[in-house]
């Protein structure tokens, strides 16, 4: 028990650490367990400072910083354990375009690598562009909901018309 | 495990049968605001076991229930059902390694779930998901707005993230 | 005391219902005073129900439709006492197009009727173009914060390199 | 009442003094994650009286003073001012209709408040703003992530809008 969690929450710090410098260019972030000694007991405080910027409390850093510190936590976790399904509704939201072309190389280099699935609602052109394929939810009919599979530029007016 | 095939029939706004294929790699899923993206994540969570009308964005259950429209009548019943493959041995009632998993909910008389059209309980799909280190609530199941909830979390809430991964 | 209040919120209730289906181009909206008789005691309820659809609780809403809802009613807050600045600060991050469209559509008739001064921050190149005036912040130097005032052009590209 | 301008020194990221000037109309704020936008609405709120630090995104109040980066050290000064035009004669210490009221703190000293030039309580910051129906938590001022938050809340907790309203 107790050398399982500990030996799970190692991996998840380093592949947390890394992937936030990654998606971060830069500047560190790690996972420390605060209020007990034992792994059971303990909660997961985070620490993440990014580049140039000095380590702070996390509530400071912008709607788009604490965005990206949190996806590059969930993928630690998919990493450490694999899904065999993830599901992200408009994480890319918050986030300016560089930092959504970064987060997008990072979910394509990370399904390359394994079967896994991955379900991603957008808003946004750009993460569209990069999806294998598409899907498209409409409202023909008002209050009734169509799933229709679309390609890329039939999705591009499915956003303008909306 | 591979998730394959979902099928969604009087769910919310799905009240015509719809079935979402899922691959391997990136789907993407797009459409107005309103049209029911997140409705069709809100199935995925449902079929895979969530217990709380909350998560479901409803005050009760049967709020997962077709609810009707302008145009057309509210409906009693609601069901989904989940497609997977090359599930484990000895997971409950597969066949072949392969299972589809059905929750089907009718108006005031709460919901039932089946395995390959035999009936399970609810502690079964739970088990099913737990060893596959994903399930209702799965850290890898970010829903709409739920990617910062991590970064406010208090540390004791963040516990569950350590236990999936172990 | 009371008149006055009763007399606010007829405004706002009559304002918010007329904002609510301009912006959803149909649909009904309105408010109501609940938990008690008295204005001074009671709750505001918020009664929403998009184009087609049906009355029912506010959670089952969209995330998009929430955001439309809110700046609905923020806006009957500001017509029906009009403060002197209004500070939005990326409301159209859950909007598709067409809805950033209709928001600065609004913002645009009610900023032409009077001298009231409206802080816009946005990512989405829809909004920033509807803008009289843009300022850049950018951080040149890590860590530090500096103001300057951009054309649209080199809004874009402030966009894209980040 | 009119809002003309927003003067920033050693306040979290705008270090350097930073004059923002407010006109007429629709002013768009743009710029990449973390480089300071929503700090300035910070700004804005702070010099109007916001006495929350949860408000300011911060622990306490202290964390708006600027807090060092990797290039320079930490301040222990902030101060913000904002100019105001065409306000009530009987405003106070208001001159010819301008006021040019200041907000300054100093590290673990708290924070003082001016109004051209002259030393002024928090009281009367509050009542200078509440007969123009804004406020550091007015309405009209919608923080980031703020816009869903009418919606979720209770009832009971939507008043201040009606109030403010009348
Ligand atoms: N039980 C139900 N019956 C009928 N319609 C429902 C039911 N529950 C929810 N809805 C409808 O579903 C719509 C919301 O769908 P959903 O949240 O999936 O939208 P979305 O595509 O995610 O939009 P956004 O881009 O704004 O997030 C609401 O307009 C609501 O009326
Ligand atoms: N007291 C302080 N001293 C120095 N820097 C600070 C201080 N408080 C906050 N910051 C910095 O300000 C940054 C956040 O700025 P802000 O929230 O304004 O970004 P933003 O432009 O709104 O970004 P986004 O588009 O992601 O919302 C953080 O990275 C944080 O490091
Ligand atoms: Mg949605
Ligand atoms: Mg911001």
């Amino acid at each position: 028990g107790r050398e399982r969690l500990l030996a799970a929450f190692d991996v998840i710090n380093k592949h947390f650490g890394t992937l936030f410098t990654r998606l971060f260019r830069g500047g560190h972030a790690h996972l420390t367990l605060v209020d007990s000694d034992d792994p059971f007991e303990a909660g997961l405080e985070i620490m993440a400072s990014p580049p140039g910027k000095r380590l702070q409390v996390l509530s400071l850093l912008s709607g788009g910083e604490q965005a990206l510190t949190a996806i590059a936590l969930t993928m630690a976790v998919f990493l450490t354990n694999p899904a065999p399904i993830c599901v992200l509704d408009e994480v890319d939201a918050p986030l300016d375009d560089q930092n959504v072309a970064r987060v997008c190389d990072l979910l394509e280099e990370i399904t390359r690598g394994s079967a896994t699935r991955f379900l991603v609602v957008t808003h946004h052109p750009m993460t569209m562009a990069r999806m294998q394929r598409l899907f498209g939810v409409t409202m023909v009919e008002r209050g009734i909901s169509q799933l229709v599979s679309v390609d890329f530029k039939v999705a591009e007016n499915l956003r303008a018309v909306g | 495990m591979d998730f394959v095939r979902l099928r969604l029939y009087g769910f919310k706004s799905f009240v015509e049968p719809t079935e979402l294929v899922i691959e391997p790699g990136l789907t993407g899923i797009v459409g107005p605001n309103g049209c029911g993206k997140s409705n069709l994540i809100d199935g995925l969570r449902w079929v895979m076991g969530e217990t709380s009308a909350r998560q479901m964005r409803g005050r009760e259950m049967d709020d997962v229930i077709f609810g009707g429209s302008a145009g057309r009548p509210l409906r009693n019943v609601a069901e989904i059902s989940l497609s997977l493959e090359n599930v484990p041995r000895d997971a409950v009632h597969s066949e072949g390694g392969e299972i589809t998993l059905s929750r089907r909910i009718e108006r005031n008389q709460g919901s039932t779930y089946s395995i390959n059209g035999r009936d399970v309980r609810a502690r079964d799909v739970h088990l099913l998901f737990a060893d596959q280190a994903t399930g209702a609530r799965g850290t890898t199941l970010v829903s709409q707005g739920g990617i910062g909830e991590v970064i406010g979390a208090k540390p004791a809430q963040r516990r569950a993230l350590l236990e999936e991964a172990a």
